[in-house]
């Protein structure tokens, strides 16, 4: 029923939708790194994603993949992880709080622990708890699809065994979590993508957005 | 050189790998 589809202790309006209440803004910012006037703001954004196909309190996939690249159709490796860590609740949608679970991650002011461990569940594509050298292999060669590159395979394969060997301390051949923590530890760098400045700024961020849609 | 290039470099440079794009309009 609605109730096991709909997060916190909303309330369900007569279009079977969930309409958030101060109380649920207010334990997702204490849950969160954002303050309420933040929660709300992103739920301004997530209203606008989650009815950009499909008018709903959800945000599909295709609604992602069209937020992200402009089209909801094609394949995409990275989409498809970036979903799938979002839908903590694995329902195969991602409702407001795994939205505003999922981005305090990225919010500036986020533990590194935190960034890194997200960053490792993306990066483990077939969640075996290792990130392996076919895992990598298939990332790069989506990359070089993204920069349109063609690259013989023995530099691929090059990529991947340095990519490999650069991080996995245990010699095992492929990268655990303890070897990613202590790697990107040593290159900081690496976690730029774990990171949106934005929702340092999110309120005049997005209000300049609704601002846009009045004045259109 | 690309063979110096570990991929995680480029996976975190790339646009594809860039949430940003929500907040873009």
């Amino acid at each position: 029923g609605c109730f096991s589809y709909c997060p916190c202790i909303s309330i369900i309006d007569q279009n079977h939708k969930c309409t958030y209440t101060a109380k649920d803004f207010a334990i997702l910012a204490d849950e969160t790194r954002f303050t309420v006037e933040e929660v709300e703001a992103l739920h301004v954004l997530f209203k606008r994603l989650s009815s950009s196909l499909i008018d709903d309190d959800s945000i599909h996939k295709e609604e992602l993949q069209l937020a992200l690249f402009q089209t909801p159709y094609g394949k995409n490796l990275f989409l498809d992880r970036v979903f799938d860590v979002f839908d903590q609740k694995r329902n195969g949608v991602i409702e407001f709080d795994e939205f505003v679970h999922a981005l305090s991650v990225f919010h500036p002011y986020a533990p590194m622990d935190e960034k890194i461990d997200f960053a490792f569940k993306l990066y483990d594509l077939r969640q075996t708890g290792f990130i392996e050298p076919e895992e990598v292999k298939l990332m790069v060669v989506a990359i070089l699809i993204e920069f349109d590159m063609n690259l013989p395979d023995d530099l691929l394969e090059a990529i991947v065994h340095k990519t490999i060997a650069d991080a996995d301390k245990d010699n095992d051949g492929k990268i655990s979590r303890e070897d990613w923590k202590a790697f990107v530890s040593r290159n900081p760098s690496l976690l730029i993508n774990m990171t949106l400045p934005y929702l340092k700024d999110i309120t005049s961020v997005l209000s300049s957005f609704v601002f846009k849609t009045e004045a259109k | 050189k690309p063979v110096s290039m570990n991929a995680f470099e480029l996976i975190s440079r790339s646009q594809s790998f860039n949430l940003e794009n929500l907040f873009e309009k």
